[in-house]
């Protein structure tokens, strides 16, 4: 494992956790958009079916185990939490599942690199991650009111994507056999969705002025 | 196998 690997996952729980204590601590979910929440939720079940039959490392297995339980987690604390459940911004979390479900679905029975069930549902995977993240960029910009821990959970999911990409390009040198289109591709997909909030986010910060995306 | 090498990331 390189460092950018590394980094990138770490980047990557760091965002999870990062949510998840401001939606424990705070009891507060508004700015977060539950589909997202649950297509992340998703998206780490199709992708660690085998989680307990292939074993790739303690590390691997230990992180998958995280992913799975923060994930359901924070979609269980939005819709489920006596109180989490008030803050949650239903009028405005308006995106629909299945716009983005249901072409992430088609494309991985037709894409794929071998048409067997754990493929596909690992292909739908990589599809789905890369715009799950669109309702929450499109709940950001509706409610306006982003608060600093919202704001540095989407940096930071943005921050682990360009991190994996540094991660391919290091082990496309260093390894052999080392072409994975279809990653590839969905995940500069992901990061390039990232690219508008980037601006704002570096601007806000570098003016020392409140996260505001423009309408 | 080459489908497999890549599932070692999260």
């Amino acid at each position: 494992m390189n460092i950018f690997r590394l980094a990138g996952d770490m980047t990557h729980l760091a965002s999870v956790l990062v949510l998840l204590l401001k939606i424990h601590t705070i009891k507060s979910c508004s700015g977060v958009s539950l589909k997202t929440q649950e297509l992340y939720a998703l998206v780490f079940a199709t992708r660690y079916l085998d989680i307990f039959v292939t074993y790739v490392s303690f590390y691997n297995t230990v992180m998958k185990l995280i992913f799975l339980g923060s994930s359901f987690s924070i979609v269980w604390y939005i819709r489920r939490h006596r109180v989490v459940r008030r803050s949650y911004d239903k009028d405005q979390d308006t995106f629909r599942h299945l716009f983005l479900l249901l072409p992430c679905l088609v494309l991985a029975l037709v894409i794929n690199e071998k048409f067997t069930f754990k493929e596909v549902m690992w292909t739908f995977s990589i599809y789905l991650e890369a715009v799950a993240i669109l309702p929450q960029l499109v709940l950001l910009q509706r409610t306006r009111n982003i608060d600093n821990l919202t704001g540095q959970y989407v940096f930071l999911l943005g921050a682990y994507r360009a991190l994996y990409i540094l991660n391919w390009i290091y082990r496309y040198f260093t390894e052999e056999h080392y072409v994975h289109w279809i990653t590839w591709i969905a995940g500069i997909i992901q990061t390039l969705l990232y690219a508008d909030f980037f601006y704002y986010y570096f601007q806000s910060w570098k003016n020392s002025v409140k996260l505001e995306l423009p309408a | 196998s080459p489908a497999q090498e890549y599932h070692d990331e999260l």
